[in-house]
């Protein structure tokens, strides 16, 4: 039988590695979909903690994961994070099925691997430089000032982040990247461009439609 | 439903359009269903006034956002659509200033469509594209192929992005809506998204509508 939920504010009990072990599969998984062979992360240490309610369990994890190396930039992550990371992962396992509800990656401390970092580093700047002056070209772009480049290059490459986890969380073919929105910060894009008034105002009442195939 | 459709192939689909800095969305997928509307009934595609519901529907909120269903009754409030060429879009709110000796286009009703998307299938390939409101999400970094976000991050309670459905289809057994949408042929499929069908995807088959030309 499901354990009851904790009280408000109670901690959940941190569970034995083995029962995470499902859940942080899972969630590896998930993490590796679409990414080539070669480049796949492989699972480190895992703690978490779980939460029951119902027929469902909530799993917050933590985990560290080891990712091989890659040299495309539009396809890896910052080179600092290329080998080890830790990992937050929120993992909902219904009646045995498991669905990644987050997903929080980042580098772990890796300031004492020295010189070899700082060259990744200049040399990722290197690329992301060239990738945003394609954009700029492509898509016509003009900035006021030197500022303001920088800052639209900065969200450029955080954009470029979150197209990739889209795309490792998208179940379809679609391919996510670079467009004519990568300039703009999240709240930006949708201040601008999207349309508020849809998600909660019901509008008028319209008759329904007969089916087709009604004769 | 037949197993694939596009209105495209037709000639009942105008050229892609671009909204510009402007949340006129709800605009662009009303007249794009009014303009197959029209075609399927007269036979003649002409491309119409976004800029006219802008300035003209009152009850919407110009760039800052509209719904379908309140552009469908401006429509016939107003006595028709301009075409864009008599009511070019500025994407910004102006002063009305439609003339009804310039609509060349009219409506008589607008009916809200079944939830069930073998149904919209259905509906959509005997009386034309569909217009729709989806949960936008990834849209912006979207380039090609077929989305189908996790349930959970493209719910079908965020609805955020008013589009036209204007064909289905399979492609490598994947079934897809094709979408027109407004933001420029230079962004997505030459300005299509193609987003999963059969599962509610991001909201697909919540806020279906078309517009009804007798």
């Amino acid at each position: 039988a499901p354990a009851p939920p904790p009280a408000a504010g109670a901690q959940a009990p941190e569970l034995a590695p083995a029962e995470l072990l499902a859940p942080a599969r899972f969630a590896l998984e998930m993490y590796n979909r679409d990414r080539p062979a070669g480049t796949r992360a492989v699972l480190g240490a895992v703690r978490g903690r779980v939460r029951r309610a119902g027929r469902g369990s909530l799993y917050s994890l933590k985990a560290t994961l080891e990712e091989t190396p890659c040299n495309d930039p539009t396809v890896c992550q910052l080179p600092v994070s290329k080998k080890t990371l830790l990992c937050s992962f929120e993992v909902l396992d219904e009646l045995g099925k498991h669905v990644l509800l987050r997903r929080d990656c980042g580098p772990v401390d890796t300031k004492i691997t020295g010189a070899g970092v700082a060259e990744d580093a200049g040399d990722f700047t290197v690329k992301m430089t060239s990738i945003f002056k394609d954009f700029v070209i492509t898509y016509n772009r003009t900035y006021e000032t030197k500022e303001e480049a920088q800052w639209r290059m900065s969200i450029f490459v955080n954009n470029l982040v979150r197209a990739q986890k889209i795309q490792a969380l998208d179940r379809g073919t679609a391919q996510y990247g670079v467009t004519k929105f990568s300039d703009l910060t999240e709240e930006e894009f949708h201040t601008i461009y999207l349309n508020p008034l849809l998600k909660d105002n019901p509008g008028q009442k319209m008759r329904r439609a007969k089916s087709v195939e009604d004769p | 439903a037949l197993p694939e459709w596009d209105w495209r192939e037709k000639g009942a689909v105008t050229k892609v359009k671009d909204q510009g800095m402007c949340g006129s969305c709800w605009a662009f997928s009303v007249t794009g269903n009014v303009e197959g509307q029209w075609f399927l009934k007269e036979g003649n595609l002409l491309s119409l006034s976004e800029q006219e519901l802008l300035d003209c529907d009152k009850v919407d909120k110009a760039c800052l956002g509209g719904l379908p269903s309140n552009a469908y009754s401006a429509i016939k409030i107003l006595g028709g659509l301009e075409t864009e060429d008599d009511y070019s879009y500025q994407g910004r709110l102006q002063t009305c200033s439609f003339s009804a000796d310039k609509a060349k286009v009219y409506i008589n009703d607008s009916v809200e469509l079944s939830q069930n998307e073998h149904k919209m299938a259905a509906w959509l390939a005997k009386k034309g594209p569909i217009s729709v409101a989806i949960n936008a999400f990834g849209m912006q970094f979207y380039r090609r192929g077929i989305a189908h976000p996790l349930r959970p991050l493209c719910s079908p309670w965020l609805i955020d992005h008013a589009v036209l459905l204007v064909g289905y289809g399979n492609r490598s057994a994947v079934p897809f809506w094709a979408i027109k949408n407004s933001w420029g042929p230079d962004w997505g499929e030459q300005g299509y998204y193609y987003l999963h069908r059969g599962s509610g995807a991001c909201g697909v088959n919540t806020m279906a509508s078309s517009a009804v030309v007798d």
